[in-house]
Parts: structure tokens; C-alpha cells; sequence
């Protein structure tokens, strides 16, 4: 029997220690463990394990140093565009939506999906639409900008024009018969 | 990307992941963060999953619940299971990771990239983080 009641991620890459700054991974240590106490206190309150994966993904969702929600890095048109699913294992019930741009939580929209829907996947406009329909919250796409990311972009377009790359990585080789994605951030 | 599982008193899991997708992308390029059994997957009686990575490669192996299927079909161990499937995701030519947790209570953090951002906290609100290998 095991011992955990609540697992989190922020992200995978080439996460090198020379390329990351004492303040900097302190800030993320910091950013993980706000979310995973935020996690905790659901479940200790007596609260669902959908409750507190929403109310865990929330707090990452609005910490720019991570990839989702607030500090989403943008597409090759500067433009951020965001996703996000979740699923109960109780009723293999199932909510997600993609390609959002005003959502300001879209895991909570995720969710709303599955609660208050009869779909599982929402896209675009149709999705926020249903978002403003059930009262999550939008805001501005302003609200999602970071002046990190914006640089991301500005440096990925410098290198090539049409690559896309993941989150964390850095000059990943490409691997025989795969699609070519030097540095890559995902 | 970011994800999350849990698992609560009444003995419930659930995932969910969340993702601003990848910069310089196109075409409404989705990943497998939104994609239910490829990058979130929560099943009762196996495992919860949330994946990061590259998510072309997350789709085709349909890495979440691939994990759940090789738990519940062959009996294997989160860890096992979580191991076997970001192998596949390697073969394949993808990189990422993934974190689970099983109806148990036991976790697996695999990945095959140079680090992964991650926590854990247990029954008695012990917190574990990590970043590098």
C-alpha cells in the first residue's frame, strides 16, 4: 500500500542546472510546492480528488513560470493559445477544451465541460462561448502575456520560422524518422 | 505543461493536465494534454495519469491509457506500467514524461528527458520535490 495522495507536474525538458539560476529554481520549487499544499489542504478538508486537481492545476495555472494558464507561451502568430483536460476516475466521466484564448483557468473550464455538458472536448470559440454561458471566468488574452515567453517566440522565430518547440528543452538532437524539433519546449 | 493527480479519502482518483501547447506552434496544433487517453487518463480501478512531452508522440501511443491498460490487463506496478510506456514514447522518437497514481496510493514519476518538474505529498502531508534526474 502506498503512501501519496497527490502527484503534480510542471513540465519536462532539458532542464539544465547550468542554464538555471539559485533564485530562479527557488521560485519553481517555491510555485510547486504552493500547489501541492494547496492540494493537500482540499484533500485534508475532506474534499474530492477532482476538487483538488482543479484547485492544484488553479495554482499553477496562474504562476507565469510555468507553461499553462498565465505565462503560456505563444504560437508563431503571438497569439497564446490554451488546453486543458481532466477526468474522474470514479465515472471515467471526462472534460476538456482546446485552442482557448480568454479562458483564465481552463482546467476549471475543462471541468465545467464534464459537469455541465453532455460533450467531452470543446475547441475555440464554441468552447468559450459555453464558458461564458456557465460563468467561468474570462479576462483579456493580455492576461496570459509574460515578457519571457514573448522572447521565447521572438528567439524561436529568429532561428527557424516555421519549427515548434516545447517548453523546457534545449538543443535536443532529432532522432531518425522523427520530424525535425531542435530545442524544444513542451 | 502542468498536471496533477490525486487520490481522496473516499478512494477516488482523478487527473487533470493543463497547457499553453508549444511556442511557435501552427494550425491549432493540439497536443496530447487535452486528448482524454493520451495525455490525462483517471480510472478507479487502475490509475490516475497526467503527461508532459511531446505530444505527437503521446497521441499515437495513447501513453495514459496505455499505462491504465498495462496495469489492468497484465498486472503490472505503477512504476513498471510508467516505465514501459515513455519507453514506448522513446522508441517512437518522443521525449516527455508522465506522473501516476494508483488506486493504492503508489506513485511513478518517469521520464526520458534531462529533467522533469515534479512534486509529490503523501498521506501525512510529507512534500517531496524535484527537478533534475
Amino acid at each position: 500500500m502506498g503512501n501519496y495522495v497527490l502527484v503534480i507536474h510542471g513540465g519536462a525538458g532539458t532542464i539544465l542546472k547550468k542554464n538555471m539560476t539559485p533564485e530562479k529554481e527557488a521560485r519553481y520549487k517555491a510555485g510547486l510546492e504552493e500547489a501541492l499544499k494547496k492540494g493537500y489542504a482540499v484533500l485534508e478538508a475532506g474534499g474530492t480528488s477532482l476538487d483538488a486537481v482543479e484547485a492544484t492545476i488553479r495554482i499553477l495555472e496562474d504562476n507565469p513560470l510555468f507553461n499553462a494558464g498565465k505565462g503560456a507561451v505563444f504560437t508563431h502568430d503571438g497569439r497564446n493559445e490554451l488546453d486543458a483536460a481532466i477526468m474522474d476516475g470514479k465515472t471515467l466521466g471526462a472534460g476538456s477544451v482546446a485552442g482557448v484564448r480568454t479562458i483564465k483557468n481552463p482546467i476549471t473550464l475543462a471541468r465545467a465541460v464534464m459537469e455541465k455538458s453532455e460533450h467531452v472536448m470543446m475547441v475555440g470559440n464554441g468552447a468559450e462561448q459555453f464558458a461564458a454561458e456557465v460563468g467561468v471566468e474570462i479576462v483579456d488574452t493580455s492576461y496570459f502575456r509574460t515578457e519571457e515567453r514573448w522572447q521565447g517566440l521572438q528567439n524561436a522565430l529568429k532561428e527557424d520560422s516555421i519549427k515548434a518547440k516545447l517548453d523546457h528543452s534545449f538543443l535536443t538532437p532529432q532522432k531518425a524518422g522523427t520530424i525535425n524539433h531542435d530545442n524544444k519546449f513542451g | 505543461t502542468v498536471g496533477c493527480v490525486a487520490l481522496d479519502h473516499n478512494g477516488n482518483l482523478a487527473a487533470g493536465t493543463s497547457t499553453g501547447g508549444m511556442t511557435n506552434k501552427k494550425y491549432g496544433r493540439v497536443g496530447d494534454a487535452p486528448i482524454i487517453g493520451a495525455g490525462t487518463y483517471a480510472n478507479n480501478k487502475t490509475v490516475a495519469v497526467s503527461c508532459t512531452g511531446w505530444g505527437e508522440f503521446y497521441i499515437r501511443s495513447v501513453v495514459a491509457h496505455d499505462l491504465s491498460a498495462l496495469m489492468e490487463y497484465k498486472g503490472l506496478s505503477v512504476q513498471v506500467a510508467g516505465k514501459t510506456v515513455i519507453k514506448k514514447v522513446g522508441d517512437l522518437g518522443g521525449d516527455g514524461g508522465l506522473i501516476a497514481l494508483d488506486k493504492d496510493g503508489n506513485m511513478a514519476m518517469p521520464f526520458n528527458t534531462e529533467g522533469m518538474y515534479r512534486g509529490a505529498v503523501t498521506k501525512d502531508g510529507k512534500i517531496e520535490i524535484l527537478i533534475y534526474k
